[in-house]
């Protein structure tokens, strides 16, 4: 069947006078394939299953629920099951906490950007630098990947378009270049740096301690995950490796513009804790978003 | 799998997570799952090595596709073009593409067709440099047609062997960019009759099932000839290539493992799948 998954799910249920635990339990077969067809992670997708069966035996069978105002309301049973679904995917992937964590405006505040090969880091920085200068701050970026070709004249090409100084000086180890880029960010009155790294796989030994060498330098008070959308169900082993290794603060789902799916978002915040603080929408500098559960839970269950 | 173990619904939910976790698909993995089980009623299963026997073959059917001519056969030049979404791992790929021709003493001109992204130019040049073959470049933000055209002139003029032409990375949801990709390969034929004579498709071993959808739609608008599956050197097993192969029984090529020069090898369905087991 072409439409499968939350559809129908809903289905099935819908228009049913009464509903027992197997057309539940049917219908979470339909959920789980679904959800494993968005990239969620497989243990995830148990877990999630499991949580939205307990809820649903409970609660759906009675087809009358309570709602927001303290009164009891009849609802289709498919309609609540959606609702179960739905709340409990958002429930999941929130709460939602955006923010970054600034040191007081005297002071260099740091974000450093890491994750896979070609995740969407460097225009993510420029991005990032956007917003900020947008909200009266005064970035200035670190280009610290000193191994991919023009890595840093992408970073520059990027300062410039956005109107932000980028800091860089050949020869120069990643871990020392951050900690120039403080200094030079302090002698010309910028209150954040952003510290672009190079992709890097989580089980490379020797990158891994590299980022461990930048953090112990410079101690950024934001360390940012960048994570393709399209990410498939490596992205558990990717985000709790190298949360474990360097401890992420929060991530970033780049390419949402396109008609992946997402379910990484709810692997990675599932197995790290971490929120997801923004959604890359495209190319240019302007296509930054804060992140909302809501529209990604809607995309995410199909 | 305890190998002399029976082939029991414990078995086969092993098996399933196995295959999931490596990003087969659910309509692919099911129907892996459910030839064991049907084989294991039927007693021509026994134990769970058996079993692994059984999906590894079948599994190696299924990408074991027949490959007509890669880096060469067409022209010459034999023009190829690159195409994929965004941060794949294209240009990286052309330049350890070019570096293998020239390595065979074959000359190599390249196409920095991506016009758009920052310093992608640039990122191709010193790839250029390294692999010893030439560069044909445009104005940022130029027409990528008026390039590719450009390289193709100056191979026919030059007797290359081999012309690679990159493009800037896309998602197949972007109609206009599309578009563009189209219009890149037509310019390619009217410089160079029969060209592209290889579309090759880069696709990322970390993706998910949104790869079967990009190939679906890469392949619709160009004609896919062949894959290069890239990052494989990562945990990611790149098990989307074999619903790709199932259903568009397009070949995968080339298989990225790392970011230097050498980091490339010609698919092995063999390795591809013993590696999917581990
Ligand atoms: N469509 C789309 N493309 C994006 C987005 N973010 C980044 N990209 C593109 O993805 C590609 C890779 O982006 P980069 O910024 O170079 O990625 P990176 O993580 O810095 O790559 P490495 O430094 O090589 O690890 C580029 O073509 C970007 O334009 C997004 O939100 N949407
Ligand atoms: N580990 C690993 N990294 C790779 C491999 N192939 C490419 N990369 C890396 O992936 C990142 C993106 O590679 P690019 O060649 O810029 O990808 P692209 O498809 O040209 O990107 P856009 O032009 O921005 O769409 C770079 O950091 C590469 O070094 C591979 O086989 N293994
Ligand atoms: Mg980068
Ligand atoms: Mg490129």
């Amino acid at each position: 069947t072409v439409t499968k998954g939350f559809r129908a799910a809903k289905n099935r249920l819908a228009g049913k006078a009464e509903i027992t635990p197997e057309m539940v339990d049917e219908s979470l077969r339909d959920i789980r394939v679904s959800l494993l067809e968005a990239d969620v992670a497989f243990d995830v997708v148990k877990k999630f299953v499991a949580r939205v069966r307990e809820k649903a035996i409970g609660e759906v069978v009675q087809t009358t629920i309570t709602d927001k105002s303290g009164r009891k309301v009849k609802v289709s049973p498919g309609d609540h099951f959606v609702k179960i679904c739905h709340d409990e995917l958002e429930a999941l992937m929130g709460p939602v906490d955006t923010r970054l964590a600034f040191k007081p405006k005297n002071q260099v505040t740091g974000i450093m950007m890491v994750g896979l090969q070609g995740s969407g880091k460097t225009t993510t920085v420029g991005k990032l630098a956007t917003k900020l200068l947008k909200e009266g701050r005064r970035p200035l970026l670190v280009a610290a990947d000193i191994y991919r070709p023009a890595a840093v004249d992408q970073l520059k090409v990027l300062g410039q378009r956005v109107g932000v100084p980028v800091f860089h000086e050949p020869g120069v180890a990643p871990p020392d270049l951050a900690k120039k880029g403080y200094a030079q960010a302090r002698a010309q009155g910028c209150d954040v740096v952003i510290i672009d790294t190079a992709g890097r796989l989580a089980i490379d030994e020797e990158l891994m301690q590299e980022l461990e060498a930048i953090k112990k330098e410079v101690q950024p008070d934001n360390t940012l995950l960048v994570v393709d959308a399209m990410i498939g169900q490596d992205s558990v082993r990717t985000a709790a490796e190298f949360d474990r290794r360097i401890s992420i603060d929060g991530f970033i789902l780049t390419k949402l513009d396109g008609d992946a799916r997402g379910g990484a978002a709810l692997s990675i915040k599932e197995v790290t804790g971490k929120p997801i603080k923004f959604l890359g929408m495209g190319e240019s500098m302007d296509r930054l978003e804060e992140f909302r559960p809501d529209g990604l839970a809607g995309r995410i269950l199909g | 799998f305890g190998s002399s173990r029976d082939v029991d619904e414990s078995v086969l939910a092993e098996l399933e997570e196995t295959l999931f976790t490596a990003d087969i698909g659910v309509r692919t993995a099911a129907s892996l799952v459910d030839l064991a089980r049907e084989k294991a009623k039927k007693n021509e299963l026994r134990t769970a090595d058996g079993m692994k026997q059984l999906i590894r073959r079948e599994i190696e059917r299924i990408v074991d596709l027949p490959v007509t001519n890669t880096l060469e056969g067409g022209g010459p030049p034999h023009v190829v073009m690159v195409v994929g979404v965004n941060g794949a791992g294209k240009t990286t790929t052309i330049g350890k593409l070019a570096a293998k021709l020239t390595a065979q003493g074959k000359k190599v001109i390249l196409a920095a067709g991506d016009t758009f992204r920052a310093a992608a130019t640039e990122q191709l040049d010193v790839w250029a440099d390294r692999a010893h073959a030439e560069l044909v470049k445009g104005p940022e933000g130029g027409d990528p047609g008026a390039v590719v055209f450009e390289a193709a002139k100056k191979a026919k003029e030059q007797n290359a062997a081999v012309v690679i032409a990159d493009t800037a990375g896309r998602l197949h949801t972007r109609a206009p960019l599309m578009e563009e990709l189209k219009k890149v390969k037509r310019v390619l034929g009217k410089a160079i009759p029969g060209a592209p004579h290889e579309v090759l498709l880069v696709v990322d071993a970390t993706m998910g099932q949104n790869a079967i959808q990009q190939a679906r739609q890469f392949h619709e608008a160009v004609g896919v000839t062949a894959i290069a599956l890239t990052k494989l050197d990562g945990t990611a097993k790149g098990g989307v290539i074999i619903g790709i192969a199932d259903e568009l029984k397009i070949p995968v090529v080339w298989v990225g493992v790392g970011e230097a020069v050498e980091d490339l090898r010609r698919f092995d369905p063999k390795e591809f799948v013993s590696a999917l087991f581990d």
